[in-house]
């Protein structure tokens, strides 16, 4: 006979409901021995207070033993009743039942490749996170960079400006065009010179 | 209809110890102790009255003291909780496997999900400065290259600057 | 036999929560 050993039961419970039972069991019994020795012990005491009682203690024991026998078989038969009625209708766990620490099996129900696949993804954007994490700070990193060199250059772009203006009024942009201009006039004046020179 | 398991429980020991009564009537008892009922039937019905008493007395008080031990009334209100609330459910409920790993792991999934949503949300915050921070590098670099080019320019006229005395 | 069966449903009620409460801190301490 295969033991159901009530494993849900014992979950909630914190005790497996066949222990509870035996626990009663031999707390009932017990108490049925114990009256029966204080029953005994008052028959045999009222008997021999009785004058010309021939009632012995061996005859009175047998009596014991006699209803007691009878009992135990009631009680053992009852008991068996009471118990599967018990385990049946208050220390179980009804079939459709789920106890509140195992709620997440009624959400969850994932298999194993399921979770796998959770887990892996999990592992897969922490490892993106860490990559955006990195981009960042080397976007950062460079824009860092970038205000170093763009306050360098409009620096030498300011000294470039100050040179215009440390040379008289003109800025250095209107200078060069007034040279670039006459210096072209004046190139074509030469080449014009060297020509008629060269025909005289 | 449900009967709480408490009530359950005390009527089941209630009819058991009714039945024992009556299987162990005062008829039986008599008959067990006939001698002694014969000399003395009154203080025979007296003992025996005191015998179901007691019994029945250390029997409930025993019943007390497990649901005491065990929380039993607390525990049992708790499991019709627990039954009520999942009335409208008929199919088996989940029961361990008997393999701890893949029981636990459905433990573990609300957290996985969990985090799988707060660093979905985490990348997608990310990636969205990210771009921003892209286009303030991509705009920097535009700049440094328009400063370069100006220098550029600027040397450039320099240098024609200083070719112009030679060329004259 | 009977403490074997309370022992491993004892585990069962008490370590998934346990083991939650343990991958939880690892979760945030890998975060961190």
């Amino acid at each position: 006979m295969s033991i159901n050993p009530l494993l849900y039961e014992t979950q909630f419970f914190g005790f497996t409901p066949q222990t509870c039972m035996l626990r009663i069991y031999i707390a009932f019994q017990d108490y049925l021995f114990e009256v029966m020795v204080a029953v005994e012990k008052v028959i045999l005491k009222k008997a021999s207070s009785l004058p010309g009682s021939t009632l012995s203690a061996v005859q009175i024991r047998g009596s014991t033993e006699t209803f007691l026998r009878f009992m135990r078989e009631r009680f053992n038969r009852l008991f068996v009743k009471m118990e599967q009625v018990l385990l049946q209708l208050v220390l179980n766990i009804p079939p459709n039942i789920l106890l509140p620490e195992d709620r997440s099996h009624e959400k969850y129900p994932q298999g194993r490749e399921d979770f796998h696949l959770l887990q892996q993804e999990v592992e897969q954007l922490r490892l993106r996170y860490k990559a955006e994490l990195g981009a960042k700070h080397a976007l950062l990193a460079e824009l860092e960079v970038q205000k170093v060199t763009q306050a360098r250059l409009k620096k030498t772009l300011h000294w470039f400006d100050g040179l215009g203006d440390a040379h008289g009024p003109l800025g250095l942009g209107e200078m060069m065009a007034f040279l670039i201009q006459h210096s072209g006039r004046l190139r074509s004046i030469t080449q014009d010179v060297t020509q008629k020179s060269k025909k005289l | 209809a449900h009967i709480p398991k408490v009530k359950l429980l005390d009527t089941v020991v209630d009819t058991f110890l009714q039945k024992l009564v009556s299987a162990g009537s005062y008829e039986r008892f008599a008959k067990c102790y006939k001698r002694f009922y014969k000399l003395q039937p009154e203080m025979t019905r007296l003992i025996y009255d005191q015998f179901i008493t007691q019994l029945q007395t250390s029997i409930r008080e025993e019943v007390s003291t497990i649901k005491e031990e065990g929380n039993l009334e607390a525990v049992l209100n708790s499991l019709d909780k627990i039954v009520e609330e999942a009335e409208d459910r008929k199919e088996p409920a989940w029961r361990p496997s008997g393999i701890p790993e893949d029981d636990v792991r459905s433990t573990l999934i609300p957290y996985f999900l969990q985090q799988q949503s707060s660093l979905k949300r985490l990348v997608q915050e990310q990636e969205r400065e990210n771009v921003k921070l892209a286009e303030m590098v991509l705009e920097g670099r535009k700049q440094v290259l328009e400063l370069q080019q100006q220098i550029q320019a600027r040397k450039q006229a320099w240098q024609m600057l200083t070719q112009v005395p030679k060329t004259l | 036999f009977d403490e074997v069966i309370v022992d491993t449903a004892t585990k069962r009620k008490q370590y998934p929560r346990k083991i939650a409460e343990c991958v939880i801190k690892t979760m945030k301490a890998q975060h961190e």
